[in-house]
């Protein structure tokens, strides 16, 4: 039953294309499905990337008001948040791959695109909502993907999100208030200018009983380089980033404070709730840092303890 | 069983799996400069 | 791991062969043994009943020569070289891969000079080819070769037989192993809980300041 996923009708998604359920309803898809592999894949090729941007197409199926990614493929473009459209240099290799793929007998279509935001969270820039919103108006059902590979090494998970933008000029409901994340200081205009044009999908995770197999073999392989790895050693450069961008934060917040010095006293209540949300988000950043720092000395000094006190 | 007694003498042969000065100060190091970040990260907070 | 997999069919195929021959005709089984280039334990042939019957008879130079295998070192052959059979270079080859891997039970890195003296090697190209092609690529040693400092880190050496006596330590240190480790899972433990506590504290503590924040203001107004 595990396995019942991975069947492909084509009748059912061909009806699902005329049918066009989330022409009415912007909301229409709430969930989505990523497959162990496509997962992988894209974690991977993100962490390939480095400390450039990545990008690739991901294919599957729609199921109701979910959007199920089986595989995704990378695309040999990068950078894609320096471009206004990156995407346009991989449209011939887009085609070739995607009419090869049905000739193999791989009948998925492309239902996304994801890319890597390496070290600067999980969300849609201005140039990434114009992607969607251009993809989700001639490619639809479309989905885009946002992978942070650098801090999927600093915080021990997948740091992965899924979005569709809202159509241009709706004006979306009160969002329910998503999970907090760290936005350095030279990206929040723009997290915080597009914010409100997509919203975000629950993502869920799917594998076969093959890849169950897999899995575990790869695991029995490969538990000795995660055991050898350290987040502190791996991801300096990133925690150097984090605190030089939590220090521009506090004096940012310092010096707002010292403007509305006098102004406090006579400030709206909303004023002081700002900068204290300000301070929170700070005291906040600071804690998640320290915990992730935290968590890589623990793992450290139980390896010194278990390898290296014994002796013969 | 011979075969499990060689294995397990080049398993414990393996430890310590690292004893030098160098890595001692090396890890001190490294757990004192974790151990300021979280003082800073206080320092912060409070 | 691997070189015990490798390696067991081959110890069941000389130790059935021994088993099968008696006296002097286990002579050459005894050198094939000792010169098979992916052979490098021999206490299983060792114990074979009619290989420990050699003791005390014209053929026990062989019985030595397998002892040597399981338990010395190049050195100990040239020590008593008048007592035992010469070797064919395959065997000599052998030994002094198994020397290698005594050297390095007892230190990680192993200096140059130690090596090329123990080796009867004259320089360090000549050791440091026959550390590569004859120990690391038969896969009984991975290290790293230092040039500049003119030493050999050892990573990993596979296990040669075991010597009277090591036993007992092997359990200590084992024992030692496991007691480290139970205290670390005892320390972990202590560690969450006292973590939870502290997170409850603070939770009444911040309960607590709020509520008389509370107090204070209904006080004022």
């Amino acid at each position: 039953s595990s396995d019942a996923i991975f069947y492909y009708d084509e009748t059912a998604q061909a009806k699902f294309q005329q049918d066009r359920p989330w022409v009415n309803d912007p909301h229409y898809f709430r969930r989505v499905k990523i497959s162990a592999l496509a997962l992988l894949k894209m974690v991977v090729h993100a962490r390939s990337g480095g400390t450039i941007e990545v990008m690739g197409l991901m294919q599957g199926k729609t199921d109701g008001d979910a959007i199920i990614v089986m595989d995704a493929f990378a695309l040999p473009v990068e950078g894609t948040e320096t471009r206004v459209n990156a995407q346009a240099d991989a449209y011939e290799y887009m085609v070739d791959y995607s009419q090869t793929n049905k000739q193999a007998g791989r009948l998925e279509n492309v239902v996304g695109w994801y890319h890597s935001h390496p070290g600067y969270g999980c969300w849609l820039s201005g140039i990434d909502v114009s992607t969607q919103m251009l993809n989700q108006q001639f490619q639809e059902p479309f989905l885009a993907v946002v992978i942070d590979p650098t801090r999927t090494v600093s915080a021990g998970k997948v740091e992965v999100g899924a979005f569709r933008t809202y159509p241009e000029g709706y004006k979306p409901p009160d969002e329910p208030v998503s999970e907090y994340q760290t936005i350095p200081l030279n990206k929040i205009e723009d997290f915080g200018v597009h914010c409100k044009q997509y919203y975000a999908l629950d993502i869920t995770y799917f594998k076969s009983s093959l890849d169950c197999h897999l899995l575990d073999l790869l695991w029995n392989k490969y538990w000795v380089n995660t055991l050898s790895s350290s987040p502190l050693l791996g991801n300096g450069d990133y925690v150097a980033g984090q605190i030089s961008d939590l220090a521009d934060k506090l004096e940012q917040a310092e010096n707002q404070l010292a403007h509305s010095r006098f102004g406090l006293l006579i400030a709206p209540p909303q004023r002081k709730k700002e900068e204290e949300s300000q301070l929170a988000k700070i005291t906040r950043d600071s804690a998640k840092i320290t915990v992730e720092q935290v968590h890589g000395l623990m793992s450290q000094v139980i390896k010194d303890i278990l390898f290296n006190s014994i002796r013969r | 069983e011979n075969s499990l007694l060689r294995q397990v003498s080049s398993l414990l042969r393996r430890l310590p799996a690292i004893e030098s000065e160098k890595f001692q100060d090396d890890f001190l190091m490294e757990y004192n400069d974790t151990l300021l970040i979280t003082y800073l990260a206080m320092f912060t907070n409070c | 791991m691997d070189i015990e997999q490798k390696q067991a069919e081959l110890i069941d195929h000389f130790v059935k062969k021994a088993s099968a021959l008696k006296g002097t005709i286990l002579d050459p089984v005894i050198i094939e043994a000792t010169s098979h280039p992916s052979l490098f334990a021999f206490s299983e042939i060792l114990a074979v009943p009619s290989v420990v019957e050699l003791g005390g008879t014209e053929n026990s130079g062989y019985l030595d020569v397998l002892r040597l295998f399981a338990h010395g070192t190049w050195t100990d052959y040239k020590n008593n070289a008048g007592c035992l059979p010469e070797l064919i270079p395959d065997q000599v080859l052998k030994l002094k891969q198994l020397t290698v891997l005594t050297l390095a039970e007892t230190n990680k890195v192993l200096p140059y000079d130690q090596l090329m003296q123990e080796l009867d090697v004259t320089n360090v190209r000549e050791l440091e080819d026959f550390l590569i092609n004859e120990c690391m690529y038969a896969g009984i040693v991975r290290g790293k070769l230092d040039q500049l400092r003119r030493c050999f880190e050892v990573q990993f050496a596979a296990g040669r037989d075991l010597r009277p006596g090591q036993l007992g330590n092997m359990l200590q240190t084992l024992s030692n192993w496991l007691a480290t480790s139970e205290n670390l899972l005892v320390s972990i433990q202590e560690k969450i809980k006292w973590a939870d506590t502290m997170s409850e504290l603070d939770k009444k503590h911040r309960k607590d300041v709020e509520d008389r924040v509370e107090d204070v203001k209904k006080s004022l107004s």
